[in-house]
């Protein structure tokens, strides 16, 4: 019998959403 | 007791905006050419503990070129930042501090600037005016033209040329060349520094002795030479208005 792996459902599983981007920081008046 | 883990600071934290306003005070208060420069982000911060209550900051700044001259005395947060038509000019800055005791102290600054790309402002704007070369001959020529007419027609001190700025010319439809320099007072009237301007000397190195100047020269279809001068010990409080916000009381002769 073939048995499936599971896979991390990344998307689905809240304690493993990416942190907050610490940097860079806001852009005050315009990139150039 | 163990030691609190070390959280990283995010560029947007209070406390990297606090090392990056004594950062961008310091810099513009070192600087003695151009234009006071405005944070416009901090690309990044590292914290290096050191102790207790001392670290090491290590910041990265974008910054922005304003319309305030370093010796002007306008405070940083009243100095517009330039826009982006005006071909703005960014610095890209490295600063290290120290945070002792909840005070910060810059320890080192390295900084770079350069003007957008002509490229990415004529893309975005076909007819702003692009920033030129300061040594252009149109240029000097603009800024002698200026400022001998200004002294010319105006009484009191000699105005010396200290630095050009910033300067821009346009070639159609009209073709106008548009600078910005520094001046400083003389010892002399206009009237002596036409007898012997060699004699005139700077005033002292104050900074009430300073002034900027923005200069147009229009060379087609008509002629036409137009200057403002400011100077800045020449300010006249509004009756208004607290001290620090007072206003300038400028020179034009057209």
């Amino acid at each position: 019998p073939v048995a499936k792996r599971a896979v991390a459902q990344h998307d689905k599983e809240p304690h493993l959403v990416s942190p907050p981007l610490l940097c860079p920081g806001k852009v005050r008046h315009f990139k150039i | 007791v163990p030691a609190a883990p070390f959280v990283p600071l995010g560029c947007d934290d209070p406390e990297s905006e606090a090392a990056a306003e004594v950062a961008v005070n310091y810099i513009n208060g070192h600087s003695h050419h151009g234009y006071k420069f405005a944070l416009n982000r901090i690309e990044n911060i590292r914290v290096v503990p050191q102790g207790p209550n001392n670290n090491i900051m290590f910041l990265e700044l974008d910054l922005l070129e304003t319309r305030c001259h370093v010796l002007s005395p306008t405070p940083l947060e009243n100095c517009t930042v330039r826009s982006f038509t005006e071909h703005a000019v960014e610095g890209d800055c490295d600063i290290k501090l120290q945070k002792l005791d909840g005070k910060i102290t810059v320890l080192a600054t390295k900084c770079h600037s350069h003007a957008d790309s002509s490229e990415d402002v004529v893309q975005l704007c076909p007819d702003c005016p692009l920033l030129t070369s300061l040594n252009d001959t149109e240029v000097t020529t603009t800024v002698t033209a200026a400022l001998n007419a200004y002294n010319s027609k105006t009484a009191g001190a000699y105005l010396q040329l200290l630095e050009i700025g910033r300067a821009q010319i346009q070639y159609e439809p009209a073709h106008i060349v548009y600078a910005e320099f520094a001046v400083a007072a003389t010892n002399c009237s206009a009237e002596e520094a036409k007898d012997n301007v060699e004699a005139c000397q700077p005033l002292p190195d104050d900074q009430s002795n300073f002034g900027f100047c923005t200069a147009t020269t229009v060379t087609r279809p008509t002629e036409d030479l137009k200057v403002d001068c400011q100077l800045y010990g020449h300010q006249v409080p509004t009756p208004d208005a607290p001290l620090l916000s007072r206003v300038f009381q400028p020179t034009s002769i057209s």
